[in-house]
């Protein structure tokens, strides 16, 4: 129907406009489907459950393309240039990722080519890299304190294993050094064998 | 501080506050959260024991113990804005749920938005001082989203004023409500409206179950714990059953819906208000999404940084794992993940205060586009982080499989949002549902809004001469 959409797959406003043409051919093809059903005779609840994949599939593409276009007008209102950077480098590996992710739909409403796949791979690996540098950072950002996150593993000191330690020494099981069921069970085992 | 995580933080691009404040909605906001963090994290009586190693019924009164000292610390503290309120709850609590979640998620706000306001004036002031303590009694034990096949009845007696309230098949018995087992004395129950004659539907009604003195169950009312579950091991979910139960007729919740006292009933302006407090759960739940998966993220990748396995360059010391692309390809997009779902709770809680404000204002026009947005998202936020968290557990070795990495915790208490407040699979055909109309309505030339616009657009340009 639409002619396909010339993708810069570098560009974030290309991709929301992606997204969107991805949501809109998985909706017409839900209601197509959903005609089709109907066309054989079936009653109206009948036809849905035969469409319900397509449905459910088209309603997970509108949701998908909210959340991209939404991150993306987030963009916007970021002054500061170094957060506009890093935040922009999370929008794309979001935006790409879920294309690789669902590649197919992509290539299957004529949105994006082969060629152009392959691209979005190598450019995901790429923003891995450059995410890097910030991973630490843009986890603090989030700003949970320890007593909130209550980890040993996401400690903000990153004091690991001692602290790992630490804890497993309060296991009510090292209140004693012989369990109660040693004497209890395997003692006269022991015994009887 | 293990020196790699200084490292990492010394090298990072950006100033993490101003991410910080972003993400908090400003500056103002960060300074106030960290103040009421730390006003509850100084508190000696915030100090908890280690719930890991407690039994089931020990974790119970635990949370039960801390639910009190927390509304009293609130007081204390003067702490009675919504937001901050919830801010203070979130710390207190920490990954836990609280014995009176419900009290405060549902009940209140189904009072809030559902009560006329004779109603609001008899019940809220009780509730707020916790002498009515409530949960939200929808879900039955054989029946869960599909709400119209709920089978709980209401039969209005005119001749007395009353309705009497009965379940009446095993499959009907109220199952799940947090906080209905052991610590509520009133629930709102979700029951089919029977008067002259006729089924009207769903409707809430305001229940006593249990005596406001001795906290025994009302004549009629069987209710109890429903059992140990795959997390939620602090919250008391219950079962109730109702054995014609007689409660007066103005305890149907009546700001839209009533029932005369001759019986007569009149229609609210939309079916759909009647569930308006899942509505709210469901916009609140895609913030909530993001807030998990960022704690499981911060987790992980934290100790990814600090952890050393293996060789990247043979005969070099091992690396930190983080620098593995596979760790990377795990964990980054996830962390990309809880950003952008930050941000979608941010717009979700401000999409669904505006339309709510439009909707006490007499317009019910977006009310189909709010309840289709909260469903597809919540739904499609809460698939996500679910499978994010699991990843983020595994990401972190053997260890994360310990309690004391938190992440089975998080998990277990995070994933039930796939399933409550609407099945996700069902929420998702709602959403389809809206979606279909509108393309069949733009697809016949009408004009669109909201999020579905581009669906006029689409229609739009297919109008359009095509170059060939």
């Amino acid at each position: 129907s639409s002619r396909p959409t010339v993708v810069n797959i570098s560009d974030l406003s290309s991709l929301v406009e992606a997204y969107k043409l991805r949501a809109a051919k998985l909706v017409e093809m839900a209601a197509r489907s959903l005609q089709g059903e109907l066309q054989r005779r079936k009653s109206k609840e009948e036809a849905w459950n035969g469409a319900a994949i397509d449905l459910v599939r088209a309603s997970d593409a509108h949701c998908h393309y909210v959340v991209v276009k939404l991150f993306t007008a987030k963009l916007g209102e970021v002054g500061d240039t170094a957060v506009h950077s890093v935040l922009g480098s999370l929008a794309l590996l979001y935006a790409l990722h879920g294309i690789t992710v669902h590649s197919g739909d992509f290539l299957q409403a004529g949105l994006l080519s082969v060629p152009q796949v392959a691209q979005a791979s190598q450019q995901v690996k790429e923003l891995l890299a450059q995410i890097r540098v910030n991973a630490v950072a843009l986890a603090d950002a989030f700003d949970y304190r320890d007593e909130m996150l209550n980890s040993v593993l996401g400690r903000y000191d990153g004091n690991v294993y001692e602290n790992m330690f630490e804890w497993a020494k309060k296991s009510p099981l090292n209140s004693e050094q012989v369990h109660e069921s040693y004497h209890k069970y395997l003692k006269p085992l022991h015994s009887k064998l | 501080m293990n020196p790699d995580l200084r490292k990492e933080r010394d090298n990072a691009t950006f100033k993490t506050d101003l991410l910080t404040y972003i993400l908090d909605g400003g500056a103002e906001k960060t300074q106030r959260r960290r103040e009421i963090e730390s006003l509850v994290i100084s508190d000696p009586d915030f100090q908890h024991v280690d719930l890991n190693f407690l039994s089931r019924s020990e974790r119970y009164a635990a949370a039960v113990k801390r639910s009190a000292q927390m509304i009293v610390k609130m007081r204390e503290h003067g702490i009675s804005d919504p937001e901050e309120i919830y801010c203070y709850k979130r710390i207190w609590n920490g990954r836990e749920h609280e014995a009176l979640g419900l009290h405060y998620a549902m009940f209140l706000p189904t009072l809030q938005k559902l009560g006329d306001p004779a109603q609001q004036e008899k019940w809220i002031p009780p509730a707020k001082t916790f002498k009515v303590l409530g949960t939200y009694a929808q879900t039955e034990l054989g029946h869960g989203t599909h709400i119209r096949a709920l089978e709980t009845t209401a039969t209005y007696d005119p001749s007395t004023q009353e309705f009497v309230l009965n379940s009446p098949t095993v499959s009907s018995i109220k199952w799940w409500p947090g906080g209905l087992g052991k610590t509520s004395n009133h629930a709102i129950v979700l029951a089919q409206l029977y008067t002259q004659g006729h089924c009207h539907g769903l409707h809430a009604f305001i229940v006593p179950i249990r005596n406001m003195s001795t906290h025994e169950p009302l004549p009629g009312v069987v209710v109890g714990d429903i059992g140990p579950k795959f997390g939620f091991d602090e919250v008391d979910n219950g079962y109730l059953k109702l054995d014609n139960v007689r409660i007066p007729r103005e305890n149907m919740l009546m700001k839209y819906a009533k029932v005369e006292p001759d019986g007569t009933y009149v229609k609210p302006p939309s079916d759909k208000l009647t569930y308006g407090t899942m509505v709210f759960i469901r916009s609140m739940i895609v913030g909530e999404s993001a807030r998990a998966l960022a704690k499981a993220c911060t987790i992980a990748i934290r100790y990814s940084a600090v952890r050393r396995q293996s060789e990247l360059r043979p005969g070099e010391p091992e690396p930190q794992i983080l620098d593995y692309q596979t760790q990377q390809y795990k964990l980054f997009p996830l962390l990309a993940t809880a950003y952008a779902f930050h941000f979608v709770g941010q717009y979700m809680s401000q999409t669904y205060h505006r339309i709510t404000g439009d909707i006490d204002q007499g317009d019910f026009s977006q009310l189909p586009e709010l309840h289709a947005l909260s469903a597809g998202l919540k739904a499609f936020t809460t698939w996500a982080a679910s499978a994010g968290i699991e990843v983020c557990r595994m990401a972190c070795g053997g260890h994360g499989y310990s309690r004391c990495s938190s992440l089975p915790d998080i998990y277990v208490t995070f994933t039930p949002t796939c399933t409550y407040e609407g099945e996700n699979t069902v929420m998702m055909l709602q959403t389809a549902r809206y979606l279909v109309k509108s393309y069949t309505q733009a697809s016949a030339g009408e004009q669109v809004g909201g999020t579905v616009s581009y669906l006029s657009e689409m229609s739009q340009r297919r109008l359009q001469p095509q170059q060939v």
